[in-house]
């Protein structure tokens, strides 16, 4: 079940974001350092964000910025997989645009990506 | 990706997931099962030891020669009378019929819970996860504030205390004699894979009052036909056979035991499908019943039985759960064991929700907001207290006698030196 629990996680996290930048009326930037900040020293935690932000952030701005949802940013970053014969997972309810059709914008938003490259290089 | 793969982690991580794997403490010098230290099953599930270089030194233990010289149970009393000579356990403690409680539970007995604040961006502020490395390293439970073995005070305000507490009230010599063995996802099919952690010397220790609580995951589980998954009433019985008779030949003489039944969970779809989940309450978009179905989706659905929209799922689920209630009320009626005495209880939610509106709340303000899916603490403990009155009721020999001693513990010894 590992890769329910990462995508869940996924759709957590990138929910809170989004949030805090609507409650603070700030940029998705601003809200990812928030959340960052917010955290304790201990265990790694507030290094861990940092490194995360810096990993994802970039992809995660942009994807947001495009107006993608929690769980489209997911599915792009691919911690959320839609496995063969499985319905596709959402928590939120799904976009008057097909799904797929803003999939692959979504995917055409952070192609360039090295990060994207590297994830996919397993 | 791991941080435990770099070198100078590998002895730490090692010893972490030993700990969790096998539910003992991480930081046990001595080896006996209890520690100093807080969290990774340490102080917060069990009794804090009050010497972790000597083995012999535990709660829950008989004391040593009436603790004259040093505090063996660490329930804080030892020491002379230097008006009589008397040691102070002898005078305080001798005929009180000390006894310990442990429960052996799941999620719910552990207390598991994940502030809502945490996921409420509105609430977020730099304390919001002040203790999230407590939370994580006690593998995201509370047993400290669990209904059962919780030492310290609610924090929802409510005034009922945990059973431990409640021991401990009526005889001061009870002090740090609890153990939290639970795990989140234990079931009677995976009790003996950590039953093993348990601590109690059947000759050494005081009896103990063991209370067997696994309310949930004989039944829930996350599989797209969870019916197929669910442990059936002839697999219970083995299974509990099986638990009573390793606990027969580890318990002291004198114990006792008491069989929770599992609930009808069918409150949770109920109560919460309609309303607005934590990450759902500001833009109300995101409702209990959408996050049941994405967990169920994604096969992380801690209980697709109860926590779906299908009400003949859910209703299968209940009369699986109903099947198992009466397996366990029957071994309770029927087997007899040479070192404890068995009794069984109703998991009553009912009554707690009757409780908790006659105090004007709300039936889902009993649920856990982020999982929808565990007894909060409010519920937990007042289902404590509906299982006290109980005791005290039908059969007050498990809860022991009052000791007339406790003013005066509490006047020489203060707090014992703490939980």
């Amino acid at each position: 079940h590992s890769n329910g629990h990462r995508c869940l996680g996924c759709v957590l996290v990138m929910s809170v974001i989004t949030q805090l930048a609507q409650v603070h009326n700030s940029t998705v930037e601003a809200s990812m350092e928030r959340l960052c900040s917010y955290l304790p020293g201990k265990l790694f935690l507030k290094t861990t964000c940092y490194l995360l932000v810096h990993l994802f952030g970039s992809d995660i701005i942009k994807l947001l910025d495009a107006d993608m949802n929690a769980d489209m940013v997911c599915h792009t970053l691919e911690f959320c997989k839609q496995d063969s014969g499985r319905p596709q997972c959402h928590l939120y309810p799904l976009p008057k645009e097909a799904w797929k059709l803003r999939q692959e914008k979504a995917k055409h938003t952070v192609k360039k990506s090295e990060n994207m490259k590297y994830l996919k290089g397993g | 990706s791991d941080i435990c793969s770099l070198p100078f982690l590998a002895k730490i991580c090692q010893k972490i997931k030993l700990s969790i794997q096998t539910s003992m403490p991480f930081k046990d010098v001595d080896s006996d099962k209890y520690s100093v230290f807080p969290t990774l099953r340490g102080y917060h599930w069990r009794g804090r030891d009050c010497n972790d270089s000597d083995k012999t030194v535990y709660p829950g233990r008989r004391p040593d020669n009436w603790d004259a010289h040093r505090d063996s149970n660490c329930n804080g009393i030892w020491g002379i009378d230097p008006k009589d000579g008397i040691p102070y356990e002898k005078k305080f403690c001798e005929g009180s019929q000390p006894r310990g409680i442990i429960l052996l539970g799941d999620s719910a007995g552990a207390h598991f819970h994940i502030p809502p604040e945490w996921l409420i961006a509105s609430q977020m502020s730099l304390n919001s996860f002040s203790d999230l490395p407590t939370a994580l390293t006690d593998e995201l439970d509370w047993p400290q504030l669990s209904s059962a073995t919780g030492f310290l005070n609610s924090t929802s305000g409510i005034e009922e205390k945990s059973i431990y507490l409640r021991l401990r009230k009526r005889n001061r010599c009870n002090h740090r004699d609890y153990q939290n063995i639970s795990r989140n996802g234990a079931s009677s099919r995976n009790l003996r894979k950590f039953i093993e952690s348990l601590s109690r010397n059947q000759m050494l220790d005081y009896p103990a009052i063991v209370i067997y609580a696994m309310i949930g995951n004989d039944v829930c589980n996350g599989r797209a036909d969870p019916v197929q998954a669910m442990t059936t009433p002839e697999q219970l019985y083995s299974n509990i056979m099986q638990t009573l008779k390793h606990l027969d030949s580890h318990l002291p003489k004198g114990s006792h035991m008491v069989l929770y039944g599992l609930p009808n969970g069918t409150f949770l779809w109920e109560n919460l499908h309609d309303r607005y989940h934590p990450l759902g309450q500001l833009n109300k978009d995101v409702t209990y019943a959408q996050v049941f179905s994405f967990l169920s989706c994604l096969q992380v659905n801690p209980c697709h039985g109860w926590m779906s929209s299908n009400k003949t799922l859910r209703t299968l689920t209940s009369e699986r759960a109903q099947q198992l209630s009466n397996t366990l009320k029957t071994i309770a009626a029927r087997e007899k064991f040479t070192n404890f005495d068995l009794f069984y209880m109703d998991f009553a939610f009912e009554e707690i929700t009757e409780e908790w509106q006659k105090r004007g709340g709300q039936p889902w303000q009993l649920i856990e907001p982020v999982d929808g899916f565990h007894p909060n603490e409010v519920a937990s403990l007042l289902l404590t207290d509906i299982f006290w009155k109980k005791m005290q009721r039908q059969w007050p020999q498990v809860l022991g006698k009052e000791n007339p001693f406790n003013s005066q513990i509490d006047q020489v010894f203060g707090d014992q030196g703490g939980h």
